[in-house]
């Protein structure tokens, strides 16, 4: 999924809202 | 935001990183439990050791938060940390869980017994992942990925939350069209219905945003548009 990609492989901090 | 947990392993990113988000108003009210957990060890010897460490990592990490100290709980407990890590976060009712993570893969994460992987599949709570490897800075840029889902649309309500008392941060509002090629969208991004709706809404609070747009796979591109505008938060449903 999306998230699943953006938190593995963002260059920043990430913060995943639900 | 009113309680936050932070897990804490003895590498201070995530201390890092809480005292970054600090500098927004909503933030210095929030009451912050700093959590480290010692997992399961063969000997008593090791396990002692091991404890008095985590306490050393508790009292380190508690000095370390830019936080009236009143407002800070911390614990030390004992188990496997993917279990307690998400139990405490329950228990306390927690409104953001802030940890470290390594960005390994799904795989990887799975082989490895990853801690954050886990956590975030069994728990419904926001999350804030700072990785081994990035580079936590002051918070002047938030992204949040924006699509027609109410999950973005969640997470652009909590943007908004956060940016709407400080100064000199710019939202970003970002879309990544999966049907579109990046170069044919970039230049048109404030007239995207989606964009467009959010940026009326930014500016109707006063908050200072840039629109952005793209096209192709959604992950690359949220990531590529991260790197380019030199994010310091990016900000996503899921």
């Amino acid at each position: 999924s999306l998230s699943d990609y953006v938190r593995v492989k963002a260059n920043c901090p990430v913060l995943l809202s639900r | 935001i009113r309680k936050i947990l932070i897990s804490v392993a003895g590498r201070g990113l995530c201390e890092e990183m809480f005292n970054m988000l600090a500098e927004i108003p909503a933030i210095q009210q929030a009451s912050v439990t700093v959590l480290h957990v010692v997992p399961p060890q063969v000997t008593a010897e090791a396990m002692s050791a091991k404890l008095e460490e985590g306490g050393k990592i508790l009292a380190d990490a508690v000095k370390s938060l830019k936080v009236d100290p009143s407002r800070i709980t911390p614990r030390l407990k004992q188990g496997d940390p993917k279990n307690i890590v998400t139990q405490v976060a329950d228990e306390e009712e927690t409104d953001l869980i802030i940890m470290g993570s390594r960005g390994l893969t799904r795989l990887e994460a799975i082989l490895e017994n990853s801690v954050s992987q886990y956590v975030f599949q069994l728990s419904s709570r926001p999350m804030l992942l700072v990785k081994d490897d990035v580079y936590v800075k002051q918070i002047r840029r938030i992204m949040v990925a924006m699509d027609k889902s109410d999950a973005a649309q969640n997470s652009f309500e909590l943007a908004l939350s956060l940016v709407r008392d400080m100064k000199n941060v710019q939202l970003y509002l970002a879309r990544v069209i999966p049907e579109a090629k990046p170069d044919q969208v970039m230049s048109n991004a404030e007239a995207d219905p989606v964009l467009a709706e959010a940026a009326a809404k930014a500016k109707r609070l006063g908050v200072s945003y840039r629109c952005v747009l793209s096209g192709g796979k959604p992950g690359p591109g949220i990531c590529e548009l991260a790197e380019d505008k030199n994010i310091d938060l990016l900000i996503l449903g899921s």
